[in-house]
């Protein structure tokens, strides 16, 4: 079946935002998601850790603010451990 | 300010340059300006100075290129990540890598090479990316007029905690 658009538009926002945490916030390219610990859920740490060196609100979640913030040109080195 | 992991420095503070070729869409004279302007920017207020070489290799060595241009960090076409440059050190170290594929322009227009430029050579120097949104190296691109640009406060303080202030 084709992909509803909402679905479409979800898949795309998370590989902004992986694309973006991995590049500039180590988000680790996770091959072994089974080993992850329980709960801990690093995408949302490092948004946070994102949202938080920019300013923004540090909710953990890409809401419309992080996401624009995601979408500005700039520097290609990352913003932590460089 | 934030200084780079391990906070490397160049141990001289006469330092060279040599730019490795030009981008088409700004004149050569252009892209030499924007270049020694940016340059002054943190000469300006450091004892460091900046030698342009031609023919040899330099402490910083400024280049446009496309994609993957071999050194694991490929750029991504237009927009998204404009440019990048490495910490102080030798060979690679210093370098500036400029994405072609931008739309470089000496005004307003486009990506401001002055502007970028001027950022990433503060990688080139030893600084992070700075969390103050007004400061040169806040990692988002911002223009500012290249005739009314002033260092930023921060990016001063941060410069000159690593090479101490002009001795002009």
């Amino acid at each position: 079946f084709p992909v509803a658009p909402e679905e479409e538009d979800e898949g795309k926002t998370l590989q902004l935002v992986e694309s973006y945490l991995q590049n500039f916030y180590d988000l680790q390219r996770d091959n072994q998601p089974h080993l992850r610990n329980k709960g801990e859920n690093p995408i949302v740490e490092k948004l946070k850790e994102m949202q938080e060196f920019f300013g923004l609100e540090v909710t953990g979640k890409p809401d419309l603010d992080t996401l624009e913030m995601m979408k500005k040109p700039r520097c290609g080195i990352p913003d932590i451990g460089q | 300010y934030v200084f780079t992991t391990g906070n490397p420095k160049w141990k001289r503070n006469h330092l060279t340059y040599r730019i490795l070729n030009y981008t088409p869409k700004m004149r050569q004279a252009d892209v030499d300006e924007a270049i020694r302007k940016a340059l002054s920017v943190w000469s300006n207020v450091t004892p460091l100075t900046f030698q342009k070489v031609d023919n040899k290799e330099a402490d910083i060595m400024i280049s446009f290129a496309y994609r993957d241009h071999r050194d694991n960090s490929p750029f991504d076409g237009p927009n998204g990540q404009l440019a990048h440059a490495f910490q102080p050190g030798e060979g690679i170290g210093g370098d500036v890598h400029l994405d072609e594929e931008e739309a470089w322009t000496k005004d307003g227009r486009g990506y401001n090479l002055f502007i970028v430029l001027a950022h990433e050579l503060g990688h080139s120097l030893g600084l992070s990316h700075s969390s103050d949104p007004g400061a040169l190296m806040y990692p988002t691109y911002s223009y500012t007029d290249p005739k009314e640009f002033l260092l930023p406060q921060d990016d001063i303080d941060g410069i000159q905690a690593i090479y101490g202030q002009s001795t002009a």
